[in-house]
Formats: C-alpha cells, sequence, structure tokens
C-alpha cells in the first residue's frame, strides 16, 4: 500500500538538517553562530556604517534542561528587518532579501531559519528578536517555527518608540550544543572573520564569561556591490520565460537592452539580427516617404563619423538602387550597397528610422523562446560581465586584516580581473603571509574565504586545496615546514558551494583556472622574497 | 531597498541544481539517467517481480535544437503510480512515497522531478508519462512544471484500457546533455547497479543505437523491507509533538508501545517511571476493593515463575504493610516490601491490575514533551533496532552480482550486524574481489555503494575511501598495483549522503567504525588466500 505525501521546505531540511550544517551538537551550534554572524554582517554592510556585531553563548539558566543546552544572543547594527518581515525572515525557510544577482553573504534564504529551528526541536523554547529599521518604531517579537508549514508561529508582538533612531537586529534563543569541543572551530571562524572584515568590531563572550574582542583597524569599507542583470551567457528557457511574464517592453531591442547585463543597442540589434529575430521589409515595398525616411536617416548618419556613409545619397539614386537590388530585405539590401559599412552601424541607422520591426517579447512562441536562448549561448559578441556586482576586499583591506590578526613579516596580495562561470561573473583574491607571528606547522596552513565567509570544513573537497595541493611549492623555495598561510578569497554572484551547507567549493574549470593563476602570482612574489631573504642571510653569515 | 521574496522550493533546486547534482550537460545527463534508474528499481523491488528495466538514450530527432539534445526514454514493470499521484510524482519537488521509515534508493522526494525540471529548461519540452499500477487502466500525461508554484501542469491526459493487467511505469522527455564524455560514467553506473541488482534485466540502448544487456542471473530477491517505527534514541521534541497531535493513545504506556520502534510493555513501564511519568496512589489511600485487587494480582503473578513474588500474601497481611508503610506511593511501597522481586515486573503487575496512572499523552504540556525527549536519550534500558526495516543484499546475492560483473578469480563478502547512528538503523556489507578478469591498475578499485545506489562522485571525500586509504593493506599482504576491487555497501532507513545529489556519505564515527570493521573481516581473509597462493606457486616452483 502505497502512501504519497508531500513535506514543506522547513520540514525537508528538519529531516535532512545534516545537509544544511546541523549534523550534531558540536557541528550544530557551530552553524547557528555563522549562520546568524554571516546575517549580521550582510546587514551592517547594507546599512554603510562600520559593523558592530556582538554575541553572547552563555549557558541556559533553565536547570530543567540539562548543562548542553545554551542561549545564543547575537545583536547588530546593521540595516534592521521592515516590521511586517521579520516573522517570515526566521520562521519560514526560503524566504529573504538575498535572492538577487549581487554579492552577498546569503544566498539561500534559510540559514538564520535552521539556526532557529535546531534551537526549537532541542529546547522547545521561542526565539526572541528586536529589530528596528532606523524608523520611530523597534519591533520584538516572540517566533515559533511550525515546520510541517513552513510558516511562522507569532508567539507575542510588542512595538516601543526608537527614541536615539537605532537600526539593527538582536536575536536571541535556546539550543543544545557543545562548546567545548565546538570552541577551537568557533574562534577560528571569528578571528578569519575579523581578517577579512577589518571595518568591523566583533565582540564575543562565551559560556565561561570570557570576553574576545576583535577591534577593528580600519573604518574604511570596500564599496558595496550593485544589483544586477543577468548575463545573456547564463540565461536558459526559465529565466527567459520568466522575464517575458514580467516585461513592459514592447519591442525586442527593448526588452534585450532592459534585461540583460551591458546590452546596449548596438549589440542587442546585432544579436537580433544574428539570431533571426529582425523583420525588415522588402526595398521594393518601400513608400515614397518611407524612401525619403531612409534617405534622410543616412545624411544624418553621414556626418557621425568615419564608420558612417562615405557620399551623399539622394532619393533618386536610392530609388534607382532599390529598382535595381536582389535584396529581399533592407538590412541585407544596405550591406550590398554601402559596402564599407558595418553591419551594426547598418541596424542600428534602421533601428533609429523605425525600419526594424521585431516581435512583441510577449507574443513570442515558446520554440522561438527556446531559439532565443540557443542563440544567446552562440553569439560572441555580448560584453563580459563587470564586477559592479561584486565587492572583493581589494589588496589594502586584505592587507591590513593579515596584519591585524596574523602579524606575518612578509604578505603579498593579488587580485584577479573579473571572471565568469555559466554567466556568473566572479574575482578571485589571493594572498600569503610569510613569517612574523605565524606559527610554524608541519603543513602550510589554507584559510579559504567565499563571499568573506570563512569555510572551515572539508578542507580535503574544496577546489582551493585541492589546486594548492597540486602546486609544485618548492620551485617557490616553500617547504611545508615554513611558518605561511595562504589565503584564496572567491567573491561571486552564485559562489559554487557544493553543500547547502556552505563547506566547500566545487570544482568548476573556470574558477580552478583564477586561483591557480592568483596563487602562482603570490607564490612567485613570495619565492622573490624568500630569495632575497635566503641573500642577506648568507651574506650575514661571511 | 531592500525587498523580500519567498520562492518555492522547485525555485530553489532550480537556482541551485547543481547541489542536487544538475551542475553542467555532462553531468546533468547523468543524474537524469541515475535519478530515473534508481526509482525504477525501487519500483520493480515494490513490486515483488524481477525486475526490468529499459533504457533508451537517443539523439532527438528536432533538428531546430542542435546536436547535444537528447531523448530519454526509461521504462518499468514497477509497481507503477495511481493516476491521482502521477502529476504530482513528477510536477511536484518534495512530493514522493519514500518519506517513510524504510530502506529505499529514493529518499529526498525530488529526483526524479529534477531530471525533468532540468530537461524543461533546456529544451522547453514536456513530459510524457505512462503508467498503471495493475488496474484495469492505463494512463498517460503529458506534463510540464510550473517552476515558480512547485506544481504540475497538466497538458494532456489519456486513458486507456489495460487489456493485459500490466503494471509499470513509462517515461519520456528530452534534455540537453553530453553524451560522448558522460558515457564512461554512465556505462559504469549500470556496469555498478546490474552487480548489486543481479535478479534485474537491465537494457540500454545508446544514442549511436548500441545494445548493452546486463541480464539477470538468478530470481531470488532479497526480502523486502517492512516500514518501522522510530528509534526512541532518534526522537526529538517536534517528532514527539507530531505524534502527540495524531496519537488515538489514552495512556502514556500505550503511547510508546504503539509509536516506536521495539517498546514493549515492560519497556515502556521502565522507561515511563525512569523518567517521572508514572503515578500511582499513595498505599494508605486505597480502599478495600483497591487492596483486595493488589492482592489477586500478586497472586496471579505468583504463578508466573520465578521472579515473581514469593510467597502468599493475604488481605489482611496488606493491610498491615500498609498501614506501617512509609512509601507515598505504590510503587515504591510494593519495592520495599518485596525486595527480592524487580522493578519492572512490579511495574507490569500495578499496570496490569490498573494502578498506574498516566496522564494523557494529548496533555502533556510542551515542557513535559521536552523531559520525555531527553529521557530517552538517557534511559538505557531500550532496545537496540531490529534490522526488518532494511534489505541487506546478503552474502549470496553479492556473490553472484560480483561474479557475473567482475569474474574474478577469489571472492570474500562480510556482513555485518545491524548498528545505529542518531536513531537510525544501517548495516554495513564489504567485499574484496581479487584476480580473474579485474584488471590490474595503479590504484585498487573502490565500488561504494548506498541502498544499492552506486556511488560515482567525490571519492576523496567518501567516508568508505577515507577508511580504506587510511587502512595498512601491505599488512594484508596487498599491494596497490593487484588487481582489487573493495566494494562497500552500506544500507539504512537514512543514508548520511553529505549532500542532496547523493555523491558520497558524510563522516559519521558509528558509520566509520563498522565500515573499518567490515573492511578488516574481508581484508584478512584475503590475506589467507594470498598466503596460500603464494605458498602454493612457491611450492610448484621447486
Ligand atoms: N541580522 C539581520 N539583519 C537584517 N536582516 C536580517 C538579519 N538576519 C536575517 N535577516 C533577513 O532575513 C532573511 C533570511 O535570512 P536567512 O539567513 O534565513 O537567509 P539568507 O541570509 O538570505 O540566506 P542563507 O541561507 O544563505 O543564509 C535575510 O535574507 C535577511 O533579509
Ligand atoms: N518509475 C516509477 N515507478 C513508480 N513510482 C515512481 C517511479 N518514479 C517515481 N515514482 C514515484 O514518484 C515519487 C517521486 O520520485 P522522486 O524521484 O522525485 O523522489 P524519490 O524517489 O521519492 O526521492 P529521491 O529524490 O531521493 O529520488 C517517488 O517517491 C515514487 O513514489
Ligand atoms: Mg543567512
Ligand atoms: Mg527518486
Amino acid at each position: 500500500m502505497v502512501t504519497f505525501e508531500e513535506i514543506s521546505p522547513a520540514d525537508f531540511f528538519y529531516r535532512n538538517r545534516d545537509i544544511a550544517g546541523f549534523t550534531n551538537p558540536v557541528r550544530a551550534i557551530f552553524s547557528a553562530l555563522r549562520e546568524l554572524v554571516e546575517n549580521a554582517l550582510d546587514a551592517t554592510d547594507l546599512s554603510g556604517v562600520p559593523s558592530e556585531v556582538y554575541i553572547r553563548l552563555s549557558h541556559d539558566n533553565d536547570t530543567e534542561l540539562g548543562d548542553d543546552v545554551y542561549r545564543l544572543r547575537i545583536g547588530d547594527n546593521g540595516c534592521g528587518i521592515p516590521a511586517r518581515h521579520i516573522p517570515s525572515a526566521f520562521g519560514q525557510v526560503l524566504f529573504g532579501s538575498k535572492y538577487k544577482l549581487k554579492q552577498a553573504r546569503g544566498t539561500f534564504g534559510l540559514g538564520g531559519t535552521m539556526a532557529i529551528l535546531y534551537g526549537q526541536i532541542t529546547t522547545h523554547k521561542p526565539v526572541n528578536i528586536v529589530s528596528s529599521t532606523g524608523t520611530s518604531r523597534i519591533y520584538k517579537y516572540a517566533l515559533m517555527i511550525d515546520i510541517q508549514r513552513n510558516r511562522p508561529l507569532i508567539l507575542d508582538r510588542t512595538i516601543q518608540i526608537n527614541k536615539e533612531q537605532w537600526h539593527g537586529t538582536f536575536i536571541e534563543f535556546s539550543l543544545e550544543g557543545d562548546y567545548s569541543r565546538a570552541m577551537p572551530k568557533i574562534l577560528e571562524y571569528l578571528k578569519q572573520t575579523a581578517l577579512v572584515t577589518p571595518y568591523a568590531n566583533i565582540t564575543f563572550v562565551d559560556p565561561k564569561g570570557r570576553l574576545y574582542k576583535f577591534t577593528r583597524v580600519t573604518t574604511k569599507t570596500p564599496p558595496p556591490p550593485k544589483e544586477t542583470l543577468p548575463h545573456p551567457y547564463g540565461v536558459d528557457v526559465e529565466t527567459m520565460q520568466r522575464l517575458q511574464r514580467i516585461t513592459d517592453c514592447q519591442t525586442m531591442p527593448d526588452f534585450m537592452q532592459k534585461h540583460f547585463h551591458r546590452v546596449g543597442e548596438t549589440i542587442s540589434l546585432s544579436f537580433l539580427d544574428f539570431a533571426g529575430f529582425i523583420r525588415t521589409s522588402d526595398p521594393k515595398n518601400l513608400k515614397g516617404e518611407d524612401i525619403s525616411r531612409l534617405v534622410k536617416a543616412i545624411k544624418k548618419n553621414k556626418k557621425k563619423g568615419k564608420n558612417g556613409f562615405s557620399h551623399n545619397l539622394s532619393v533618386k539614386e536610392m530609388q534607382h538602387f532599390i529598382r535595381n537590388t536582389q535584396s529581399g530585405n533592407l538590412v541585407d539590401f544596405m550591406k550590398t550597397h554601402f559596402k564599407g559599412v558595418e553591419k551594426s552601424v547598418i541596424l542600428r541607422l534602421l533601428h533609429a528610422a523605425g525600419f526594424i520591426r521585431t516581435k512583441a517579447p510577449r507574443k513570442l512562441r515558446s520554440d522561438e523562446i527556446v531559439k532565443l536562448v540557443r542563440m544567446m549561448k552562440k553569439f560572441d559578441g555580448f560584453l563580459p560581465p563587470d564586477a559592479s556586482c561584486l565587492s572583493p576586499l581589494g589588496e589594502d583591506l586584505l592587507k591590513v586584516g593579515i596584519l591585524k590578526e596574523l602579524k606575518p613579516e612578509y604578505i603579498v596580495v593579488s587580485q584577479r580581473k573579473p571572471s565568469t562561470y555559466s554567466g556568473h561573473p566572479f574575482i578571485v583574491e589571493t594572498a600569503i603571509a610569510y613569517g612574523g607571528d605565524i606559527p610554524a606547522k608541519d603543513d602550510i596552513l589554507i584559510y579559504r574565504f567565499a563571499n568573506r565567509i570563512p569555510l572551515l570544513y572539508d578542507e580535503a573537497s574544496d577546489i582551493c586545496v585541492k589546486v594548492i595541493r597540486s602546486m609544485n611549492w618548492r620551485r617557490y623555495k616553500v617547504s611545508p615546514s615554513m611558518p605561511i598561510v595562504i589565503l584564496v578569497h572567491i567573491c561571486s554572484t552564485k559562489v559554487p558551494y557544493k553543500t547547502v551547507g556552505k563547506e566547500f567549493i566545487a570544482d568548476r574549470p573556470e574558477v580552478k583556472k583564477e586561483v591557480l593563476n592568483g596563487l602562482r602570482e603570490v607564490a612567485r612574489q613570495l619565492q622573490h622574497f624568500l630569495t632575497k631573504k635566503e641573500y642577506v642571510a648568507r651574506e650575514r653569515r661571511r
């Protein structure tokens, strides 16, 4: 007797919470903390003021529950959450503000909710949330999650006056955990977070009351990323259909320019022509007024520069061309009779003069949409993505952070140019820190970051570590027993995480290539330094 | 301007399809095939007749689409799908029949739907499904998926008479792929599937028209797994609350016995007593008829065996004990006055005689539920899970399959006793095949299986491979250049997959221990064989 059921996304991640990083009490207390810290830092990055993040982990005083239950409280001075969205932000999985083409730590819309869900299933206590976006009100909620329905349950809500125009968010809840065994990972996470966020003040009070303070060493924050449009190379039929449903564009060139990244008029017309979506009249069907309009447009274009038309044309001459032409459409006609003129110029001229006809985007049939998408992948005239949607750390900030946390003798950093994988832009930054306070261990230390999040698990599966292990470090004069930290930071609108728990990065050839080249750059510079150092040491010995 | 949105689970897995194993056209064509083959084999296992699975991958003749588009057709003689569920089974993510505590290849409720979703976003064509559960009708559907709403779109539905009482399912759809690069993995997958499913006929026709036939070598199928109840050690507050909502049990002992695995009357009473949920009257408050009932129950128990009460008791004697007792409740009273009698016997007696009172399960407050769950984790009197919900291959079937596919000179297999992790039962089976047709490569070949699914990706991250690499094989006389295949099969009600794409198994200490011990058993036997072989070879040379 086979019975069928559907489950909610909260139920799915409840049953498979190890897939989201909540495997056992040691791992869960780490995951809960990191998810909330990442939310706090995303929010403070948006607020434009230097980040303040406060974390308090204490034993839950409720002795009924046993001594492996903690109270986690985290607060930030970030942008806050609008009152009407607070319950869903924390009480619903697959709800959030980061489903955009813009770099952020958060991406799945479930991290914060999973932390609270884990707390709820181990202690059955509600979460308390206080938030304000800087308006005249501060909102306080007590929530639980209805896991089977993936909905928040609001137990209490109070409003108070926001006298100081405060903006930020405080979250407090109980959860089962094992801090003593999670502690090394938690402290390492905070230390590495402080390294890549040197403009943030991070304060952590642990269950024994010990205070860890990571103080900012700069108030300079990296320029914030801007939301971007999808890149043509990353589009599939589903994305295209969704755009078709919501667009108010009446023509295909408008549609291409309005909805895709770095598509201007010229590129949109060249592409649509390549893809076969441009229609123009048969020249022989042009009326008198059309022909004069065409001649006028050509005259106007002649003034515009050397790619334009090379001689003056009269209406009579044009009529003569038209009577004798073999071309069946205007684009072909213009290309044949003005051989020196580039096709893109012809298209732009015809478009400006109103001779280009395309189907209305909303009227495209589904086979036409499929053809459009396939052609978008084939057309090589699209510009590569610019990186305005990304916000790399930058060499200064990276150096400042490394200096503060590691105090090395020597630092070298490198930032690669933007690249893409599957239409998603990304930038790789690499750094090597040597000597100073860095301890010499029996293997080089590797720090991995993605969108400014430290990755601390599953090192062996991560593409950056695989690249590092595949390099021959001895040719750069590096031996594994040297006091060295290698750092890799990948930022992207879509970090190719292999897992929902954001543990490690998948093996994407484009990403692998950039990581390898970035590491070679800093390795070469380290080699210079080590060679010089060795030389100076030899000179001294004589 | 921060804007919030919610997305459907289909939208989530569409945006993050690499997390579900649909990374690129090479990987996607593999994943689509494997998801559908696993569905077919789950269905044929349920039908009770030896499995027939037919797979046809051909170039889609629709030349508009280009030559990297395929048509995938797969059919089975399995249990079929009831008509009303066909649309949701394939058009909705997080819908299925395998959300039970019973071993199956499927577990997430999204694999088949993801394959069809991938086909749809790359070709925009509908999927055709034909299915019958052996009733008088066969149902045909043409479907597409509304990804944003996670709902099927039924384009067409026809019904025909099922003259031959056929049961099974046929699925056909188009998808972009790269068969030439996916072929090695696809063929390896089918070969390894045939190895662990030696009772199945699997036929595969590839785009070049080549026929691959994996013919069954036995009609003996392993005994099917039975659905089981949750084990007390795996329970949290959420599970407890869901049981509380649906139960019709009026007492706690009934509740414990009805809803939990291997909890009988004695264990339920001992546990509830340990947890503090048993209430009995103060002996001094017992009325005359209660005392006689108690004495009668004790007399009855005396006959039952040596753990019973050792002497005959009269009502007068009982009244005398009661008048002089210090005990405030009956359990304590009985324990004090009948020192030789085990507490579990006392509890059972009092329960049978109606002296045990518990709260009605539906009336438990949430703090009581929390306490109950914590106590369940602490109580050490629960029986370990039995393995009726599991269906390991068994040594015979494993040998038959290995012989058929690998044709080795020597096989050794081992099946470990059932074990658990986090309340989920699992069994590890290991095998080593040596020599014969096995090619000698520069490293031992490792075949990994979970619930009879071959795992072919991310070997380095898998716990079984980590265990194999950590063992010192030379002490078993094994060198890496020998012609050896090591096989590990883990079956469980919940395989600890690290990823939604079921690529590799997470590092769970209980599982790691079982895999290590299972491998040591077969390694030792291989060592005997190799030693004897070496001895015989030496003898021959004299
Ligand atoms: N401290 C905070 N300040 C402001 N907004 C927050 C804060 N924490 C959560 N949010 C809001 O709640 C939403 C949901 O958070 P959640 O962590 O569940 O998902 P996410 O951060 O979007 O993605 P991910 O699952 O990758 O973390 C966020 O998108 C954000 O809008
Ligand atoms: N060939 C088939 N025969 C019978 N039932 C099927 C078949 N294919 C799919 N189903 C039904 O459709 C449901 C959904 O299948 P789907 O592959 O999406 O999820 P699943 O198999 O339950 O889990 P998983 O995501 O782990 O594969 C199954 O649970 C099963 O009931
Ligand atoms: Mg988050
Ligand atoms: Mg499936």
